[in-house]
Order: C-alpha cells, then structure tokens, then sequence
C-alpha cells in the first residue's frame, strides 16, 4: 500500500 | 466564564489558527496568474494543496488531545473533515475581505474553474451565511476545531475519545458566544448550524470532484489521498 502522505505530515515535527 | 483550563485551550487553539495559515505567495497568484479555466483549475488545487497543510498543522497543535489519540484516528479524522475545514477557511477569506482585490479575483477564478453552477450557488449562499455571523477569530479557530474533532466520520475506532475531545471544544465555544454576544442568545445555535451546512458542502464536493475527474483534471497525490479519489 502506499506510504500515506498525511501520515508523514503528521508525524512530522509540528511547525515544519 | 471559562474556567482556567478552558481559557488555556483557548488560547491554544487561537494561537495555532492563527499561526497556520496559507502562505501570502499562493495568494498573491491569485493576482497574477492568467485567467484561463485551466489556469483557475491548477490555482485552486494548489491552494487546496495548502489548505491541507494548514490543517494538519493546526490539528497537531490542538491541545486537548489530538495527539492522544492513534495515527489511524487522526489521519481518519484529517480525511473525514479537510474538505469542511477548507471550505470554513475559505469563508473566512470572503468574510474578511482580504487586501487588494483578492476576494473579487478568488471568487471570480472559482466561478471560472470549470466547477459547474450548481455547486458554485451553495457554495457561495455558505460564505454569505458566514459573513452574516460576523464571527470572531476564536469563533473560527473554534469551529475548525469542532469540525475535525467529529467522532461520527468514517473508521473512526475510538469514537468516545473523539467525543469527549469535541465536547471541551464546545464546552467552550457555547461560553465564548455567551460572552462575546450575550444579546444574540442563537448566536451559539447558528453556529452549529453552519456545521450541518458544511456536511452538505462535503457533500456537493464529491460530486464536484467527480464531475472533475471526468473532464480529466488531475489532482496531486496528497489530494487524491485526502479527497479519497483514485
């Protein structure tokens, strides 16, 4: 399946 | 009055809605850029792009406990409610009639972006009813909280979590209204109404997506992840 974007912009550091 | 915890997530909440928002260089297109259908198709996408990252910026800063919650509940709560959150930005951009000209060159460029007339007529009867609330800014901070914090979207796995969440959320609006426009004893209901408006929003824009897809536009992988399009 494919990487979920929102994923990776929710477990990015807040504010990045 | 708000209790001590409750003008502290207040005050979270504002600050992260007010500290994210689209950045000044999407908007400042809206000027610029030719005025083709095509053109008006991409500007917007690009600011829906932006709206989602917005959003999941400001959600990762709510305090009461978003973060408490498991990635496969948040990121179902981000996809049930990105589109009602956007178009409850996007009414506050009408509302507040933002510098130079730029509701008039948005509203024109939405009506000129192929999304057929029948969305474009609820759509913008929506952003009127908002502007006719003349909300505060704690208002809408609060209301785009609410918004996401829905324990009723799909695949949600811990929906009394959610709930409880939602219930601070509007614990706290219901006083803020009281105090802010203690001679509108409705302002609060109205409020809330705007919710059940924006459901119906979401849902004229699966349509719209459709109607779309079928003039073969293409949205980027992110929209296609948060719009569920394919």
């Amino acid at each position: 399946e494919e990487p979920s974007l929102l994923k990776k912009l929710l477990l990015a550091p807040p504010n990045s | 009055e708000l209790s001590q915890d409750q003008q502290t997530l207040l005050t979270y909440v504002l600050d992260a809605y007010n500290k994210h928002r689209i950045p000044s260089d999407i908007s400042k297109k809206l000027l610029q850029e030719q005025y083709s259908r095509e053109e008006n198709f991409l500007l917007l996408t690009e600011m829906a792009t932006s709206h989602v990252q917005v959003l999941v910026e400001f959600t990762k800063n709510i305090p009461a406990g978003f973060q408490t919650l498991d990635h496969e509940d948040q990121i179902a709560l981000l996809k049930g409610s990105a589109v009602e959150a956007m178009f409850l930005r996007s009414a506050q951009s009408f509302t507040k009639k933002l510098p130079h000209g730029h509701t008039e060159m948005l509203e024109e460029r939405i009506r000129k972006s192929g999304i057929s007339e029948e969305f474009i007529v609820p759509m913008f009867n929506f952003y009127k009813s908002i502007r006719e609330l003349q909300m505060m800014q704690e208002e809408h901070a609060l209301l785009t909280a609410i918004t996401i914090l829905s324990p009723d979207r799909p695949y949600i796995r811990d929906q009394q979590a959610v709930e409880q969440l939602q219930e601070a959320m509007l614990e706290v609006l219901r006083k803020v209204c009281k105090l802010k426009h203690p001679q509108e004893p409705q302002h609060f209901a109205r409020l809330l109404g705007r919710l059940t408006e924006l459901r119906t929003l979401h849902h004229h824009h699966a349509e719209m997506l459709e109607s779309w897809r079928m003039s073969d536009h293409k949205f980027n992988p992110l929209l296609c992840e948060i719009w569920d399009v394919q």
